[in-house]
C-alpha cells in the first residue's frame, strides 16, 4: 500500500534492490530543464532523509553548470534532481541550470552549445523540454537534430520527456484537426520517455498508460530503420487506430519507452509535495537507471550505452522481452472533437505510441544490456 | 536577403506582454548556427557506434574527433567573420566544434545585420525576454553559411510538470472550450 510515488515505490516496482546503486566514482549523470528554475541542495538533502533510507545514495548534487540563484526552488528542477538521484543512486549528478540567462538567450540552445564545448560530460542526460513541432522552423529542428547526432557519436545518452499533452491537437487552416507531435521528443537521435500510472493508485501493481503521456509520429523526421519493424507491427495489429488523417504514419514514432509519471512526492522549498505528475518525472527515473547500467558496464571495461534506441528496439528479437514491462492497457489524450472524442492512440502489445516498449524491469534490462 | 527560418509565422506565446522596443544600444545575444560539414558521415558513424550488432559498437568519438568531422569549412568561417566585422561585431565566442558563434551586439547593429528583425522586450511575471516579432533575413551570400540565428524568435519553454489537480482543471477547461468549438 502506498500514498503516492516515492523512490522506494519506484525501486520496488522496477525490482531495484539495495545493491542496485552506483559504485564507480567516475560515472556520472545529468539533468537539465529550461524553465529557468533553481533547485536547492537543502531540498535534495531533505528528500533523501525522508525517502532515501532504503538505498545508499548521495544527498548533494555534485556539480552545477550555469548559475544557481537564491530564488525559490522550482517544482520541475527539484523533481528532476531528486528522482534521477533515486534510481541513479550514489552516482555523481550534475545539473545544467540556466536560471538568470541573458534576456535574448535561448536556454535550450545555450545547453546545446555547452555540449559542443565541454569535452568531459556525464554519459547520461535527462532533459525535460519540448515544443510543438509546428511552432519551430525546419532549419532549427534539422540543426538541433545534428547536435543530437554529435552527442550520440560521443556515446552520450540523451533522454527527453515525451510531453504531457498526449497525442496533442492542432486545428488546421481548413478547420480539420490533426495530432500535434512534440520536438525534440520526435528527434530520431534521442530516447523519448512516456508516462504510465499504477492500475490501482494505492498499490504497487501493474501499470497502465498515463493519459497525458506524449506520443505519436513526427511530421518532420522520417521513421528511422531501427524502429520500422516494431512500428509497422503496431500499425498492422492495433485493434483501434485514429483516422490516418490525424497523423503521419511514416514519421519517427515515439515514445521509445516509459516509466511512472503520476502522483510523485517531491520536496521543494523544504515542503514535501504530493500529486506531482508529468513525463518530466518519468524521464529522470529512466535516466538514473541507464546511468546505473553504465556503472556496471564501465566496471567490466565496456563502453557506456550511448544512443540507446538501436539496442532498445533489438531487445525483443534477442529474446529479452522481459527487460521491459509491456503496458497494454489505456490510451492517451488528443483532440476533443466528434471524430476522435479526445482519444489519441491506445497501448498495445510490444511497442505502441503511448508507452513505447513499456517500463523498465531493471534486473532483466541490466542483464540484456550487460553481455555475459 | 534570404530568411533561414521562413516558417512558422512568428507568434508571441500566451502570457507574454509586449513592453516596447529596446533601446538601439541595448545589447542582444545572438547565436549563429554555422553550416557544418560531414552530416552524412556523422549519421553513418552514429549508426555504427550505436548498434550492438556492429563491430564498431561502443567505439565513440571524442569531442575533438567530432569537431574534425563537422567543423564549418574555411569559406564559411571567413564569410561569417568578415560579415560580422563589417558591422563592427567583435564580442563573439565560439565552441570547440567551431559550428556555433555567440555574439553580443547592440540592437541597432543587429537590426542592420539581420534585415527585418526588430528587437522588443516581453515580460511575463518576473521574467523578461527580448525577441523579434518580425522575421529576420541574412544577406543572400551568407545564406549558404548560416543554418539559423538564435535569440530572435523562440520564447523560453513553459512548465512541463503538472499536479494532477492542475491537469484535471486544464482538461475540464479544454473540454468546455472544445465542446463549444465542436
Amino acid at each position: 500500500f502506498h500514498l503516492g510515488v516515492t523512490p522506494s515505490v519506484i525501486r520496488k516496482r522496477y525490482n531495484m534492490t539495495g545493491g542496485d546503486v552506483g559504485l564507480l566514482p567516475n560515472n556520472s549523470q545529468a539533468c537539465a530543464q529550461f524553465l529557468e528554475q533553481y533547485f536547492h541542495q537543502a531540498d535534495v538533502a531533505e528528500f533523501m532523509q525522508l525517502f532515501g533510507s532504503s538505498f545508499a545514495h548521495r544527498s548533494q548534487v555534485d556539480r552545477v553548470i550555469g548559475r544557481q540563484g537564491k530564488g525559490k526552488a522550482g517544482l520541475e528542477a527539484s523533481l528532476d534532481v531528486e528522482y534521477i538521484m533515486s534510481t541513479g543512486a550514489n552516482i555523481s549528478t550534475w545539473v545544467f541550470s540556466n536560471a538568470g540567462r541573458h534576456e535574448s538567450q535561448e536556454p535550450f540552445l545555450a545547453w546545446l552549445l555547452l555540449l559542443s564545448n565541454m569535452s568531459s560530460l556525464p554519459w547520461v542526460h535527462s532533459v525535460s523540454y519540448g515544443d510543438d513541432e509546428d511552432s519551430l522552423s525546419l532549419a532549427y529542428m534539422e540543426r538541433v537534430n545534428v547536435e543530437f547526432m554529435k552527442a550520440a557519436a560521443r556515446g552520450l545518452t540523451i533522454l527527453f520527456a515525451s510531453g504531457d499533452d498526449g497525442a496533442g491537437c492542432r486545428r488546421m487552416p481548413g478547420g480539420n484537426h490533426t495530432f500535434r507531435p512534440s520536438f525534440p521528443a520526435s528527434s530520431p537521435y534521442v530516447t523519448t520517455v512516456g508516462g504510465t500510472s499504477f492500475k490501482n493508485p494505492f498499490l504497487v501493481t501493474a501499470e497502465v498508460t498515463d493519459y497525458i503521456s506524449g506520443g505519436g509520429f513526427s511530421n518532420v523526421f522520417p521513421m528511422p530503420d531501427y524502429q520500422a519493424a516494431a512500428v509497422k507491427r503496431f500499425l498492422r495489429s492495433a485493434s483501434k487506430l485514429p483516422p490516418s488523417s490525424y497523423y503521419n504514419s511514416s514519421g519517427r514514432a515515439y515514445p521509445d519507452l516509459s516509466a511512472l509519471s503520476d502522483n510523485y512526492w517531491v520536496v521543494t522549498n523544504r515542503i514535501p509535495l504530493p500529486w506531482v505528475s508529468g513525463t518530466s518525472a518519468s524521464t529522470p527515473v529512466v535516466g538514473g537507471m541507464v546511468a546505473l547500467i553504465n556503472d556496471r558496464r564501465l566496471q567490466r571495461g565496456l563502453a557506456p550505452l550511448g544512443f540507446l534506441n538501436p539496442a532498445l528496439y533489438q531487445l525483443q528479437e534477442q529474446g529479452h522481452d522481459a527487460a521491459l514491462y509491456d503496458v497494454t492497457q489505456g490510451c492517451h489524450l488528443s483532440c476533443l472533437d466528434g471524430t476522435v472524442q479526445g482519444q489519441g492512440f491506445c497501448a498495445g502489445p510490444a511497442w505502441d505510441p503511448v508507452t513505447g516498449w513499456g517500463t523498465p524491469n531493471f534486473p532483466r534490462l541490466l542483464r540484456a544490456l550487460l553481455p555475459p | 536577403a534570404l530568411q533561414p527560418e521562413p516558417e512558422p509565422p512568428c507568434r508571441v506565446p500566451p502570457g507574454w506582454t509586449p513592453a516596447g522596443r529596446v533601446d538601439p544600444g541595448h545589447e542582444v545575444q545572438l547565436t549563429f548556427a554555422l553550416r557544418q560539414r560531414g552530416a552524412g558521415r556523422l549519421s553513418q558513424l552514429v549508426r555504427a557506434v550505436s548498434d550492438p550488432r556492429s563491430p564498431r559498437y561502443g567505439k565513440y568519438l571524442s569531442l575533438e574527433q567530432v569537431r574534425d568531422l563537422v567543423q564549418p569549412s574555411p569559406a564559411t568561417l571567413t564569410a561569417v567573420l568578415k560579415w560580422l566585422q563589417g558591422y563592427g561585431v567583435e564580442k563573439c565566442s565560439s565552441v570547440t566544434t567551431l559550428d556555433f558563434l555567440e555574439c553580443l551586439v547592440p540592437a541597432s547593429t543587429a537590426e542592420q545585420l539581420l534585415p527585418g528583425a526588430e528587437f522588443h522586450r516581453y515580460v511575463k511575471g518576473q521574467r523578461s525576454v527580448v525577441r523579434s516579432p518580425l522575421r529576420y533575413a541574412v544577406p543572400e551570400e551568407l545564406a549558404e553559411h548560416v543554418d539559423f540565428v538564435g535569440g530572435l524568435h523562440r520564447f523560453p519553454a513553459e512548465r512541463k510538470v503538472v499536479s494532477r489537480a492542475w491537469a484535471k482543471k486544464e482538461m475540464e477547461s479544454k473540454q468546455h472550450n472544445g465542446a463549444r468549438a465542436v
